[in-house]
């Protein structure tokens, strides 16, 4: 199957949006 | 009426549930019982809920540690997931706690939730943060420490997202060779 990957950018993106 | 958009509401899914872990040594007890489940998450949200929440592992006491590791997988050496494993470790000295502790653990939690390490991170089976006056250590466990080819990968994609200098190396030590080593040393069984 796909694996689910997130970069670091957007993972930290994810930590100051509502 | 107000159309909102999905994006506003649905939580993005890791490809993985991960359960964090604290350890408090206190010596009138048990390893087992210093040993607490905080919490479980299986999106980048919750991640992040549970991240802001607790206290950076700099404002620990000595003896703590963290641990992130997969849902099913116990932080210690004789899970059935750990026990033919090993670990990439990063030791910091001790001004280390102040310049890089708290940016390298968060990268390392980051690098497992994020799956950085491609389909290599199958082998991935958490990480460890100690927090000792000695010295504090960070580690990525891994599966098996005969997976060579996993190792190396993830050993050197590690070290890039940490921006440890080319120069320096770091060391996979087996836990079967920590568990059993006399010295105050673990031999190396690979180095990236």
């Amino acid at each position: 199957g796909t694996r689910i990957i997130y970069d670091r950018k957007f993972l930290l993106e994810c930590r100051s949006s509502p | 009426q107000e159309i909102v958009s999905p994006e506003s509401y649905i939580k993005h899914p890791l490809q993985n549930k991960w359960s964090l872990w604290f350890f408090k040594n206190d010596k009138t007890k048990t390893w087992q019982a210093n040993l607490r489940l905080i919490s479980k998450f299986d999106t980048v949200e919750d991640f992040w809920a549970l991240y802001n929440h607790i206290q950076l592992s700099s404002n620990l006491i000595s003896g703590c540690d963290y641990s992130l590791f997969k849902d099913g997988i116990e932080p210690m050496w004789e899970d059935e997931r750990n026990k033919r494993g090993g670990r990439w470790l990063i030791t910091l000295n001790k001004q280390q706690r102040r310049q890089d502790l708290d940016r390298f653990w968060l990268e390392t939690l980051l690098c497992l939730v994020g799956e950085a390490f491609d389909d290599y991170s199958d082998e991935v089976c958490g990480a460890v943060v100690n927090i000792r006056t000695k010295g504090d250590k960070i580690a990525i466990w891994t599966a098996d420490f005969d997976n060579r080819e996993a190792i190396t990968h993830i050993g050197r994609v590690y070290k890039e997202r940490l921006g440890i200098p080319m120069k320096m190396t770091i060391g996979y030590q087996s836990h079967s060779d920590t568990a059993t080593k006399s010295g105050s040393t673990t031999k190396n069984k690979f180095v990236v």
